[in-house]
């Protein structure tokens, strides 16, 4: 494992744990998308079928495991919590993310590594995690104002991306046989959607202001 | 021969 794929996964981590630590602390879930966050529960359920057939490494497996808890734990909260789930931003929260599953689904139907069961779910997740943010960017365009915690939670989850680019270039140029472009190619989609977000996020940082996207 | 490719990312 190199630099670039650890950071990667630790900035991941990191966005969950704010993530987390917003719900928990502000008990509100106010600038979260559910749909984003149901979204990365299906993505990380169907990518890690292989939790029992292959083991890569104990890293592996832990990460693995935190991120499929972490992620129903939010939603479980999002939608069960009495306190939290009343700050929910519904009517800003319309995004037909169906579309995004099927549309995923079928992809992975034509594009995929092997035509297996496993392979087939992997694609789709990897597919389906390079859109799942836009449910997420869309509620934030809607309601304007970015609090805090929600910006580094998008913006740690956008560093998480633009590590695994540098890792896959890295890997690239280290690696024999390395050729997975299923995998950089949606993770390259997946960081173009984060560029406005990142635009916005940067210039509130100069400013020292709060952060606001235009209407 | 080339390794195959697993998924060895997360």
């Amino acid at each position: 494992m190199n630099i670039f794929r650890f950071a990667g996964d630790m900035t991941h981590l990191i966005s969950i744990l704010v993530l987390l630590l917003k719900i928990y602390a502000t008990k509100s879930c106010s600038g979260i998308s559910l749909k984003t966050q149901e979204l990365y529960a299906l993505v990380f359920l169907t990518r890690y079928l292989d939790l029992f057939t292959d083991f890569i490494s104990v890293y592996n497996t832990i990460m693995k495991l935190v991120f499929i808890a972490s992620s129903l734990a939010v939603v479980c909260c999002m939608r069960m919590h009495r306190v939290v789930r009343r700050s929910y931003d519904k009517d800003l929260d319309t995004f037909r993310h169906y579309f995004l599953i099927l549309a995923s689904f079928v992809l992975a139907l034509l594009v995929n590594e092997k035509f297996t069961f496993q392979e087939i779910f992997w694609a789709f997740s990897i597919y389906l995690e390079a859109l799942a943010i836009l449910p997420q960017l869309v509620l934030l365009q809607r309601s304007g104002n970015v609090d805090n915690l929600t910006g580094q939670y998008v913006f740690f989850l956008g560093a998480y991306r633009a590590f695994y680019i540098l890792n896959w270039i890295y890997r690239y140029f280290t690696e024999q046989h390395f050729s997975r472009w299923i995998a950089c190619v949606s993770g390259l989609v997946q960081t173009v959607l984060y560029a406005d977000f990142f635009y916005y996020y940067f210039i509130s940082w100069k400013n020292n202001a709060k952060m606001q996207l235009p209407a | 021969s080339p390794k195959e490719n697993v998924h060895d990312e997360l």
